[in-house]
């Protein structure tokens, strides 16, 4: 099965 | 104060529609430039952008940056009362709590003022790094939809492909297996019709259903979308708005354990 990572986890925050 | 005069409201009718479901409470930051959006779903799964330039409205003015905390399902309320060819003039005032839509009909004949309270919204923007993504696919946005909607049914997960021959979908679940594809197609005589795919490298990454489902809410706003995907980066599902800007979409693959 497949995880679904945050979308944080690409993006940083700024 | 800050003051915007949409002459085709409707397109802030379907940006409502399109995000409504998806984000719950945002800032609509106002300057001189425009307006812009930068929102995640509750489950921070996926990231909302929209940009709506001031060159697209008949009238424009921000004497002063803003934030305007926004609650999407009471502003698409507020919308909804706003007929589709109406005219949208968005108003606030730079220490008000309060922002005001006002509706004009096309023969002016009927205007409405609705007042709504704003909110305080802690937003944190997240930084989204210039990428040249590995494939950028553009297809009718209504073929996107129709695949998305009709795989959904069968899988919660798609896998998206793009090779130099085209754009690949494929879902599986208890009842079997399905995988449509889109080939690059610019021999049509209209150019919304058209499906063309710029590739530096085959991609192919995992997505939940929901999600993608989900942005097609936006088809209404045009009749292309952009998808743009990179190995191990969210996709960018893009939705041009005709002299204003864009609503764009960024979804998380789902990755391997």
């Amino acid at each position: 099965d497949r995880q679904q990572p945050s979308i944080l986890s690409f993006f940083g925050g700024g | 104060m800050f003051e915007g005069r949409l002459l085709q409201g409707s397109l802030l009718k379907k940006v409502l529609e399109a995000i409504k479901d998806l984000v719950t409470d945002t800032n609509f930051d106002c300057s001189e430039t425009g307006i812009a959006l930068q929102a995640m779903d509750s489950s921070h799964v996926a990231l909302v952008s929209l940009l709506l330039k001031d060159t697209g409205f008949d009238h424009f003015r921000c004497d002063r940056n803003l934030a305007l905390g926004i609650n999407l399902q009471n502003m698409s309320k507020m919308l909804k009362c706003a007929g589709n060819d109406d005219i949208i003039t968005l108003k606030a005032e730079d220490e008000g709590d309060t922002i005001t839509f006002m509706f004009e009909s096309p023969n002016q004949d009927k205007i409405s003022d609705f007042e709504m309270k704003l909110m305080d919204i802690d937003s944190e923007h997240l930084g989204i790094p210039d990428t040249d993504y590995q494939a950028i696919v553009t297809m009718p946005s209504a073929e996107f939809q129709r695949i998305v909607r009709d795989l959904s049914s069968i899988g919660d997960t798609a896998v998206i492909g793009v090779t130099k021959e085209g754009i690949s979908f494929s879902t599986g679940g208890d009842i079997g297996k399905a995988n449509i594809v889109c080939r690059q197609n610019t021999n049509v005589d209209k150019e919304e019709d058209q499906t063309t795919v710029e590739i530096h490298e085959p991609v192919s990454l995992t997505f939940a259903l929901r999600y993608l489902n989900s942005f097609t809410k936006a088809t209404a706003l045009s009749p292309q979308v952009t998808l743009s995907l990179s190995k191990e980066l969210p996709i960018v599902v893009e939705y041009k708005i005709e002299k204003m800007g864009f609503l764009r979409f960024y979804l998380a693959p789902k990755i391997e354990e």
